[in-house]
């Protein structure tokens, strides 16, 4: 594995998007994986819609009641991969566009422009979710962002983290180690592409250690892979 | 905090708090409809700027400090803009990715 690692120098990621207030955090992690998947696959990067995800996607969790995906009041990103996988695909972001409330389903099938083949969940083991990172493209992942209503920048490694305050994020690279002052050491860091706008964090991303599962990094991890039509 | 340094001011006088909020409402276009609700904003941001503190001492590697959310409660900012429907955990019904080799 390299050392340092970021799929943003390689063209995989498409700008910063804003889920604004709407609790949709889980579609942007969804699209943001498969936009990923999609450039791997076919050399191209689409802005995926959102939208359809929010309108159209109602799939539940088989493993716990009442994880359905409700548009802007929450969803998982499996959920959302399963959804695409039996719709058939994703409409583009313009063609589709985001409004950051929720809408009658107008999904049409003759604009689908990303599909997905199939998705699996990571282990735990964070040399694995770097290994799949580098080799499947961007990561659906889940973060306890307890800290991040109040982060600005650096590498976020609290001791302790809250509960209930979860959120559906894209892992995109990692880096070696950021010199941390207080700690007068390097410290490896995951670094993370949020959907709050680019005026939040360091031009919308933000940066976690990479040490012991911090605010529940490792525990949601889930990789796509793209059909190629 | 230095045990040996006594705090002479008040905690929100320590915290600049109002010109905090003055900038935050520049820098991010916030308007209030009623002095009441002017008036709520500022105590949730006089809140979340003691959070803020509190998060710079358990999280001494990152800044934290006014974010376009400080006017937020921790309730509000978790109905408004996170959404994960359940608790984080490797689900356990769904398809293993495959082990990677990690070496070389």
């Amino acid at each position: 594995l390299p050392e340092d690692f970021d799929w943003r120098d390689k063209g995989a990621v498409t700008g910063v998007k804003d889920q604004g207030s709407c609790g949709s955090c889980w579609s942007f992690s969804a699209t943001g994986a498969l936009e990923g998947a999609h450039f791997l696959a076919t050399g191209n990067l689409e802005s995926l819609s959102e939208q359809q995800l929010v309108d159209c996607d109602n799939v539940c969790d088989p493993e716990e009641q009442g994880a359905c995906d409700a548009g802007c009041n929450g969803g998982l990103m499996n959920n959302a991969f399963q959804y695409i996988l039996q719709s058939g695909g994703v409409q583009r972001e313009k063609d589709y566009p985001y409004t950051g409330r929720d809408g009658k389903c107008h999904f049409d099938k003759s604009k689908i422009v990303a599909s997905v083949s199939n998705f699996s969940v990571v282990s735990l083991d964070e040399d694995q979710i770097a290994a799949n990172l580098v080799h499947n493209g961007p990561l659906a992942v889940a973060i306890n962002a307890v800290y991040m209503q109040t982060y600005i920048g650096g590498v976020s490694c609290p001791y302790i983290c809250g509960k209930h305050q979860d959120h559906g994020v894209l892992l995109v690279g990692y880096g070696a180690g950021e010199y941390a002052p207080i700690r007068l050491k390097k410290k490896p860091f995951w670094i993370i592409k949020n959907s709050w706008g680019e005026n939040w964090g360091e031009n919308g991303y933000y940066k976690i250690c990479r040490v012991r599962n911090i605010c529940g990094v490792d525990s949601m991890v889930s990789t796509v892979a793209a059909a190629i039509s | 905090d230095d045990l040996l340094i006594r705090q002479v001011v008040d905690d929100d006088h320590s915290l600049n708090a109002e010109h905090h909020f003055t900038k935050f409402k520049t820098t991010f276009g916030k308007t209030y409809a009623t002095e009441e609700e002017h008036n709520y904003r500022f105590a949730v941001f006089k809140s979340n700027l003691r959070r803020a503190k509190k998060h710079a001492k358990l999280d001494p590697s990152a800044v934290h400090g006014v974010t376009k959310f400080s006017d937020l409660t921790p309730r509000e900012f978790r109905r408004q803009f996170l959404g994960l429907k359940r608790r984080l955990r490797l689900p356990a019904d769904a398809h293993k990715a495959p082990i990677l080799p990690t070496n070389n």
